[in-house]
């Protein structure tokens, strides 16, 4: 079979077998979505990337190129130089001020600026590459570990008794050896027929609707359409049409939203991001974290130095209902359980004495 | 009191409303001084949360408490110290109604049993491998080791604002499957392999 499912008394998860992505999430109360779920990056925009000085170096054969020019830092270097002054402008005028002053603007912590206007994210996986898989199936939890790259790791799982679908990511250290910045996101296309609509919740409260390239209020000129489509996604955010709703809760806030290949159906939320030049925003220096290396003495950093990048844990939780119950019920329950989770205590087998009313 | 434990945990949440801790845009060095203040007013109010859940569960200031902060890496060295003896779990629920949900205790063996101490009856459990316990090589420091498994058990029917204690004792024999199949898909090429 080209497919392997992992089930409970609620839900049913199905995945390809050749790729180990995951294909279809179907609940027992007959809610049915093709969900095809991965990571993908969008390349953080570098402006000393445009106007680099290649010297005697041949971006198209990459001959005489400095070694840290990497083939994609080429290749982009190659479609800059391809555009015309107007386009020049176009894809990077400022939105704040309209004019050539943004052509600088780099991606950083403030701003996000895919290094083309229009990037059509690349996919973590490098196509040739294969997850290895590892599947569990137990009475009480199943699970589907996904080992992407050496510095990507998914699980996805599903508990007893709940349809919802836990996605545990462990992303980093994201690899920067190329020269280039790199934007994480993960992405869930769906078969939901949503047309470029999404709803994001508003600091946790009340979701707003949000339209692909527009506002309500004023008419915008679009000048990003990867990044300006962006919204800040504090609880969830989902798509939804007559038939079924999916909506994805987050246990932080991350930037998300609806592209995808058809603008249809997709949901993306921004999970990681290391970057190697600053916005020039007053920060002063690229969002690139990197891990603090020993020696530690005492807790202190003691002649510490920059280690590899940091590595980060979150999940996101996958909601599937039909449209038609009462509004975005288990989503709001699902945002409840991700938001108060049950603590837990531990202690030594303790006994209740009842002659003594002590333990 | 100006000078109570839940003082610096107070000063350093307050001090994180500000954009730059909610949203990261500072340098690193600034990003690692708000979670070292969080930290360190976490760790200077844990001793008010231990003498409040003794309180509240009844079990008198003669018995330890311990959290397990960084659960969600698989570190948790009270149950690594008590691996062998065994160990009780106080559920908390924060919401203002019932709820019953999964819990997870990261544990160093594969078979352990799960009892409600209030009926002494057995909760389903399952006891599952953890796939990553080197979170891709980068695990906090002086963190203890990570747990190679993980156990999930479902506190039913924990009250509003209230606790459920599990105790958890090491199961000699395997009354039920902890873990039915867990099978390697090793996706190579093209084609696939599935091995049992």
């Amino acid at each position: 079979a080209d497919e392997f499912t992992i089930k409970n008394d609620k839900v049913t998860l199905t995945f390809n077998e050749n790729t180990g992505k995951l294909t279809r999430v179907s609940t027992v109360s007959g809610v049915d979505a093709a969900v095809n779920q991965g990571f993908y990056y969008y390349t953080g925009f570098d402006s000393g990337l445009v106007d680099m000085d290649l010297g005697d170096c041949d971006p198209a054969t990459g001959k005489g190129c400095p070694k840290q020019y990497s083939a994609e830092v080429l290749a982009h270097h190659k479609w800059m130089q391809s555009l015309t002054p107007q386009q020049m402008h176009n894809d990077m005028a400022d939105r704040h001020h309209g004019d050539a002053s943004g052509s600088s603007q780099n991606s950083g912590a403030y701003i996000f600026r895919p290094q083309e206007a229009s990037q059509k994210p690349k996919d973590v996986a490098f196509a040739g590459s294969i997850p290895e898989v590892i599947v569990h199936e137990g009475f009480l939890v199943s699970e589907v570990v996904q080992h992407w790259t050496p510095w990507l790791n998914q699980t996805i799982r599903i508990y007893s008794g709940s349809a919802d679908v836990d996605f545990e990511w462990t992303i980093g250290s994201i690899p920067i050896e190329d020269g280039v910045g790199k934007e994480i996101i993960s992405r869930f296309d769906t078969d939901v027929v949503s047309s470029g609509v999404f709803y994001t919740d508003s600091n946790g409260r009340e979701f707003q609707q949000r339209k692909q390239n527009y506002r309500p209020t004023w008419d915008l000129r679009v000048y990003q359409p990867v990044s300006g489509n962006y919204y800040p996604v504090n609880s969830a955010v989902y798509v939804e049409d007559t038939n079924k709703r999916v909506s994805l809760l987050t246990d932080r806030s991350q930037g998300g939203s609806s592209l995808g290949k058809t603008g249809s159906g997709s949901i993306e939320l921004m999970v990681a991001r290391r970057l190697l030049v600053d916005d020039s925003r007053g920060v002063g220096e690229p969002l690139n974290e990197t891990v603090w290396v020993s020696p530690y003495v005492g807790g202190e950093c003691d002649g510490c130095r920059y280690g590899p990048g940091i590595t980060s844990r979150g999940t996101h939780r996958m909601v599937l209902e039909s449209p038609k119950k009462d509004g975005l019920s288990a989503t709001r329950a699902g945002a409840e359980a991700m938001f108060s989770p049950m603590e837990f205590f531990v202690t030594e087998h303790t006994e209740y004495d009842a002659a003594t009313g002590s333990w | 009191g100006s000078d109570g434990p839940l003082r610096a945990l107070e000063e350093a949440s307050s001090l994180a409303q500000h954009h730059d801790a909610v949203s990261g845009t500072s340098k690193q060095h600034v990003a690692e001084d708000y979670a070292m203040r969080l930290a360190r007013g976490h760790a200077l109010a844990s001793p008010m949360v231990t003498e409040a859940v003794q309180i509240l569960t009844g079990l008198g200031p003669e018995v330890d408490v311990f959290e397990c902060p960084l659960a969600n890496v698989s570190v948790c060295a009270p149950t690594t110290a008590l691996a062998d003896k065994g160990f009780d779990v106080f559920v908390y629920n924060p919401l203002a109604q019932s709820r019953t949900s999964m819990v997870q205790v990261p544990v160093s063996h594969a078979t352990y049993k799960v009892l409600d101490a209030a009926t002494g009856d057995e909760v389903p459990a399952e006891v599952v491998r953890n796939q990553m316990p080197d979170m891709n090589g980068a695990l906090p420091h002086g963190a203890s080791a990570p747990q190679l498994w993980t156990l999930f058990f479902q506190a039913q029917h924990v009250g509003p604002l209230g606790f459920r204690k599990y105790t958890i004792v090491k199961s000699t024999t395997q009354e039920t499957p902890r873990t039915m199949t867990t099978r390697k898909l090793k996706t190579v090429g093209g084609g696939v392999r599935r091995r049992m």
